[in-house]
C-alpha cells in the first residue's frame, strides 16, 4: 500500500487540472511529498555545482492541496540568478526529456523546477520570484525549491525550502514566522524585499519498497562514509565566510548606534531601541548556530578519535 | 573458531586508525580553530 | 571478510583429505594446500589428527611446512632452509605473499626497502607489480602505492593464523577497547545531563530578568 503513491491516474489528474482550485486560492498547495528519489538526485546535483547555481525540473502530480515530486532531472544551466528559461537549449532539453519520458511510460508532468543556493539559504530572490510567478501564470501547477548544498554539508541535514509565490498585488495576511535563516549581508536586500511575495509550503518526504531495500543494501556505505567523512574540514571555505560575513553585520549594526547616537533623521527612540535590538539579536544567533555546527563537527572527530586512535595493540 | 579469530586479528590490526604526527598537528588545529570560534561566539554574545 | 569465505570451502575440502591420508601421504595433500592460490589460513588443517601425529615421526618435516606457511615468513624458510624440503614456485609465491600479510600486522606504512628485502625482490617494478597482481588482485590486502614516498599504505590485509599466545594480547586489546568506549560512553551521558542543567539554568535566569523588567515597568507605571 505504501507503494500506492506511485500510481499515476491520468484521468483524476486531468480532471484536477480543468477545476484549477488553486485558481481563486492563492494560498491552496500548502504541502509537499518529495520522493527519496528526487530528494537524492536533487541534493546531489545541487552539491555537484559547488560554488555555481544549478537548476533543473521536477515531475509529478498533485493530490489535493499537496504537490508530489515523484523525480527530478536536471538543466544543463549553470550560473549565478539564472532564470530557468535562460537559455535556448535548456528549453530544448526540457520538451525532449518531457516527451521521451512518455514514450518510455513515465506520465508524471512537470510540477516545478528547483535550484541550489550554496551558502546563502534557502529562499527565493527577486529574480526567483519573478521566474516562478511566470511559470504559475502558464505552467499551472508550478513549485519552486530552494537546495542549499553547503549548509546542508555543514549542518548534516538537507537545507531544502519550497514555495509559491502570490499573485501581483496580493497582499498576504501576516504569515506565521518560518524557521529562521542565516541571510548573508550582500542578500539581506534581496531576500527582504521580496519575501512578502511568496510562502512556503511543509515538506515531507516518502519512499517505496524498492526504497527501502536499496537504501538498506547502502546503508553500510553511507554510514562508513559518514563517519570518515568531517564537515570540519569539508566547509571550511563556507564557515570562514559565515564569520566574515558576520563580522560585516556587526560593523553594519556598530555604524547605525553611533549614526543614530549623532540624532540623524531617525525613528523614535523606542522604535530604535527595538530595531537595534533585533539586528544584534539576529547577529548573535547567527553566531551561535555558527558554533554549534563547529562545536557538533569538532565533537564527532573527538569521539573518533577516542574510539579508534586510542587502542593500542 | 580460527575464521573468526583470524577476522579480529585483522580488525584489531587496523587499529589506531590513524598513528601519523601530521594528523595530530591538524587534529590540534581544528580544535583550536573550534574554540577560538566558540570563543568569539560568547564574545558576541556578551 | 571477503578472504575469509572464499576460502571456507577451501579449508572444508583440504581438513577431509588430511583426514583421509596418514604419514607420507599426506606429503602430497601439504604440498597441494600451500601452493593453492586461494588458501592463505592452515591452522584448522594443523588441528587434524593425522597431522598432529606426525610430530616425532620421519615425516615431522610435513608438519614442519605446514607450520611454516601458518605462521613463519620467507626469511624465516631462507634462515632455516636445511629443514624444509624444496619449494615449489606456487608455494615460494604463496609464502611472500603471507609475509606481506605479517608485515602489515606491525605497520601501517610499509617502505619498498623493506619489502624489498624481506621478497628478495631486486627492483622497484617487480615489487609493485607483485603487491598490485598477487596482494590486491587476491584480495588479502588493500591499500595505497605511493611511488613518491616510495612506501605502501595499508588500510585492510586479512588475518593469518594466530601465533601461540597471541590470544592474550588481543583479549587485552579488545577489553581495552571495549573499557574506552565504556568510559566515553559515560562521558557523553555526563555532558548531556551538563548541558540539560545549564539550560534550564539558563532559562531560569532568562525567566527571572523579565520578571525584574516587568516589575521595574511597573513601578515606573
Amino acid at each position: 500500500s505504501s507503494d500506492s503513491i506511485f500510481y499515476y491516474d491520468e484521468a483524476g489528474q486531468g480532471k484536477f487540472q480543468q477545476e484549477k482550485p488553486w485558481a481563486n486560492d492563492p494560498h491552496y498547495f500548502k504541502r509537499v511529498k518529495i520522493s527519496a528519489l528526487a530528494l537524492l538526485k536533487m541534493v546531489v546535483h545541487a552539491r555537484s555545482g559547488g560554488t555555481i547555481e544549478v537548476m533543473g525540473l521536477m515531475q509529478g502530480k498533485t493530490d489535493g492541496d499537496a504537490i508530489i515530486v515523484m523525480d527530478a532531472f536536471a538543466l544543463p544551466v549553470e550560473g549565478t540568478e539564472t532564470r530557468v528559461n535562460a537559455q535556448a537549449d535548456a528549453y530544448e532539453y526540457m520538451v525532449e526529456y518531457s516527451q521521451t519520458n512518455k514514450l518510455a511510460g513515465r506520465l508524471e508532468n512537470v510540477v516545478g523546477w528547483y535550484h541550489s543556493h550554496p551558502g546563502y539559504g534557502c529562499w527565493l530572490s527577486g529574480i526567483d520570484v519573478s521566474t516562478q510567478m511566470l511559470n504559475q501564470q502558464f505552467q499551472e501547477p508550478f513549485l519552486a525549491v530552494v537546495i542549499d548544498p553547503t549548509r546542508t554539508v555543514s549542518a548534516g541535514k538537507v537545507e531544502i525550502g519550497a514555495f509559491r509565490t502570490y499573485p501581483e498585488g496580493y497582499k498576504p495576511p501576516d504569515d506565521p514566522v518560518s524557521e529562521y535563516q542565516t541571510i548573508p549581508l550582500n542578500k539581506i536586500e534581496d531576500f527582504g524585499v521580496h519575501c512578502k511575495q511568496y510562502y512556503a509550503l511543509d515538506i515531507t518526504y516518502f519512499k517505496s519498497s524498492l526504497d527501502c531495500h536499496l537504501l538498506d543494501l547502502l546503508w553500510n556505505k553511507y554510514w562508513v562514509n559518514t563517519l570518515s567523512s568531517s564537515p570540519l574540514l569539508g566547509n571550511g571555505d563556507y564557515v570562514a565566510g559565515q564569520i566574515s560575513d558576520l563580522a560585516e553585520k556587526l560593523e553594519q549594526a556598530e555604524n547605525q548606534l553611533a549614526h543614530s547616537r549623532l540624532g540623524g533623521i531617525v525613528p523614535g527612540p523606542f522604535q530604535r531601541k527595538k530595531e537595534e535590538e533585533s539586528q544584534l539579536a539576529k547577529i548573535t544567533r547567527d553566531s551561535a548556530k555558527i558554533t554549534v555546527e563547529q562545536v557538533h563537527g569538532l565533537m564527532s572527530q573527538v569521539i573518533k578519535d577516542i574510539l579508534f586512535n586510542s587502542v593500542r595493540q | 573458531e580460527n575464521s573468526l579469530l583470524r577476522q579480529v586479528s585483522s580488525l584489531l590490526r587496523r587499529l589506531p586508525a590513524i598513528e601519523s604526527e601530521k594528523f595530530q598537528d591538524d587534529f590540534l588545529m581544528e580544535y583550536n580553530d573550534t574554540l577560538l570560534i566558540t570563543y568569539l561566539a560568547m564574545f558576541t554574545n556578551c | 571478510m571477503d578472504v575469509e569465505q572464499k576460502q571456507e570451502e577451501l579449508i572444508d575440502h583440504f581438513v577431509k583429505q588430511a583426514s583421509a591420508h596418514k604419514g607420507s601421504a599426506l606429503g602430497t595433500v601439504v604440498v597441494e594446500a600451500t601452493s593453492h592460490p586461494s588458501l592463505f589460513a592452515f591452522s584448522e588443517i594443523l588441528s587434524v589428527p593425522n597431522i598432529v601425529e606426525l610430530e616425532g615421526t620421519e615425516n615431522s618435516i610435513f608438519l614442519d611446512v605446514l607450520q611454516l606457511f601458518a605462521h613463519g615468513t620467507w626469511s624465516d624458510y631462507k634462515s632455516n632452509i636445511s629443514r624444509f624440503p624444496p619449494l615449489v614456485p606456487d608455494q615460494v609465491l604463496k609464502l611472500k605473499q603471507l609475509t606481506v600479510l605479517t608485515l602489515a600486522e606491525t605497520n601501517k606504512v610499509l617502505p619498498y626497502d623493506q619489502l624489498m628485502q624481506e621478497l628478495d625482490v631486486t627492483n622497484v617494478r617487480e615489487l609493485e607489480d607483485f603487491l598490485i597482481n598477487e596482494c590486491m588482485y587476491s584480495g588479502i590486502v588493500r591499500g595505497k602505492l605511493d611511488q613518491l614516498r616510495r612506501c605502501f599504505e595499508v588500510q585492510f590485509a586479512a588475518g593469518r593464523d594466530l601465533r601461540p599466545g597471541q590470544l592474550g594480547s588481543m583479549i587485552q586489546t579488545l577489553s581495552n577497547w571495549l573499557s574506552t568506549s565504556d568510559n566515553l560512553l559515560v562521558s557523553i551521558q555526563e555532558k548531556i545531563k551538563w548541558a540539560d542543567t545549564m539550560s534550564e539554568l539558563d532559562k531560569k535566569h532568562r525567566k527571572d530578568v523579565h520578571d525584574k523588567v516587568d516589575e521595574v515597568k511597573k513601578a515606573l507605571s
